[in-house]
Order: structure tokens, then sequence, then C-alpha cells
């Protein structure tokens, strides 16, 4: 079962 | 203060109601190079980022950088009460707690102003990184828009994959399942048509089709939407403004548990 990634886990903060 | 005029004041009023089911407020930052803005929904899957080039606009000043905060449902409010046809300037003095907007019509016989009430949004930016992308799709918006909107009576999540000779989506659901391939077609007679990949490396990814419906709703801004896919990595879901700049979505893949 795929589960909804969330994008911080993507991109660092700025 | 920060002045910017922009005669097609039907884009700013295309870009609002692209973005305002997406993201509740945000801040609108604005220095000399242009308007922006970068929001995550509130389940933080996905992000929008505008941008507007200061010589995107027919007038453009910007003394001091500035950021504000307004929300999107307030805003789209006040757009709506723009023709398609006017113009649009906005407007706010230095540490002003409103934003001007004033419309005016191609005759210049109906001028209408309203000021916004600014507030205080804490936004957390991300960085997000320039990256090389394995696939590079450019397909028609309203093609987009159609296939993500037909997959989603059958499921909640599109497989995107990616080969060199053609882009496919794929989706199952109680009811049956549904395969949509789009191959490469550089259609030289009639551009708006074209399907263009650009691919180092073959790619498949899963995403939520609530937010592609969501993105698709920036279909009228631009005859063309660019996807970008990298294994593991958002998928970026571009929409390039003629002359004025972008409107960025980014969506977090679905991930193997």
């Amino acid at each position: 079962k795929a589960s909804q990634g969330r994008l911080e886990s993507f991109f660092g903060p700025s | 203060m920060f002045e910017a005029r922009l005669q097609q004041g039907a884009l700013l009023k295309k870009v609002v109601e692209a973005i305002k089911d997406l993201i509740e407020d945000a801040n609108f930052d604005c220095n000399n190079s242009g308007f922006s803005l970068q929001a995550m929904d509130s389940s933080h899957v996905s992000l929008v980022a505008l941008s507007l080039r200061a010589d995107g606009f027919e007038h453009y000043r910007c003394d001091r950088n500035v950021s504000m905060g307004m929300k999107l449902a307030n805003l789209s409010k006040i757009l709506k009460c723009a023709g398609n046809d006017d113009a649009i300037t906005m407007k706010s003095e230095d540490n002003g707690d409103t934003i001007t907007f004033m419309f005016e019509s191609q005759n210049q016989e109906r001028l209408s102003e309203f000021d916004l009430k600014l507030m205080d949004i804490d936004s957390e930016h991300l960085g997000i990184p320039e990256a090389e992308y394995d696939a590079t799709v450019k397909l028609p918006s309203s093609e987009f828009q159609r296939i993500v909107k037909d997959l989603a009576s059958i499921g909640d999540t599109v497989e995107i994959s990616v080969t060199k000779d053609a882009v496919k989506f794929g989706t199952n659901g109680d009811i049956g399942s549904a395969n949509v391939m789009c191959r490469q077609n550089k259609s030289v007679d009639k551009p708006e048509e074209s399907t263009e990949i650009d691919i180092t490396e073959p790619v498949a990814l899963t995403f939520a089709l609530r937010y592609l419906n969501s993105f698709a709703k920036a279909t009228p801004l631009s005859s063309h939407v660019v996807l970008k896919l990298s294994k593991d990595l958002p998928i970026v879901v571009e929409y390039h403004i003629e002359n004025v700049g972008r409107l960025s979505f980014f969506l977090a893949p679905k991930v193997e548990e």
C-alpha cells in the first residue's frame, strides 16, 4: 500500500 | 511604495482562480525583479509557486521588498469585480495595511478601486533545488486537464510513466481501470497540439489525482503544461504565462510503505 509523501521529506527549508 | 500595472488583468484573475481552492492564504512577495508567491496546501502535500517578472508588467515599481499577506478567497472576491478586458493596477504604500486594486476598462471610461486589508501570515518557505529532471513532458494543457478529470472518475491515484516515445497515465478503482497514452508528436502545422518528450531516464511515479485536478484549474493560463518527473521526487506541473512568468505546482508522490 502506498502512502502520501509530504513535501518536507523532499525539500528543506529555504 | 509598490505599484504594478498589468494590461491583461485577466491573467491575474486566472492565476487566483487556479490557486484559491488549494491554498487558503499566502504572502505575495514583491521586489525589484517581480511579484511572487510560494505556499503549501494545508496538508503539506502540494506547493504553489507563482512568479511574475517585473518586465512582464507595463509599469512596475517596488521601492523596497514587501510581503503582503492575503486570504485567497477575499482576493478572488475582489478580482471577480474586474472585467476580463480590464487593466489591473496594484498599489500599496510601504508599511501599509491595505493593497489597492484599480480596474480600468479598455476605453478608460470606467475606473474602479477596491482596497483589500492585508494580513500577517506565517509561511514556511521551502528551498526547491534547481534539478535536472529524468523526464520532461510538454503537452496541451486541455489534454492534461481532460486526462486527470477522466481518470478521477475511475480511481484516486494515477501512475504517470514516461518513455522516450510516450507518456502514459494509468489508474485503478473499484469499478475498473483506465489508461491513457499520449505519443510524442512535434506537430509543426498545429503547434498548440504538440506533445514533446525530453528524457534521460524512463520514470514512473504515482500521484493523487485530486491534486492534479486542482492544478488543472490553471489551464486557461497557457496552451501547454510542462510535467517534470524524477524518480522519488515531487512532480512539477508548470504553466508558462507568455511574456509574464509562470505558475508552478509541486506534488509529493505516493511512496511505498
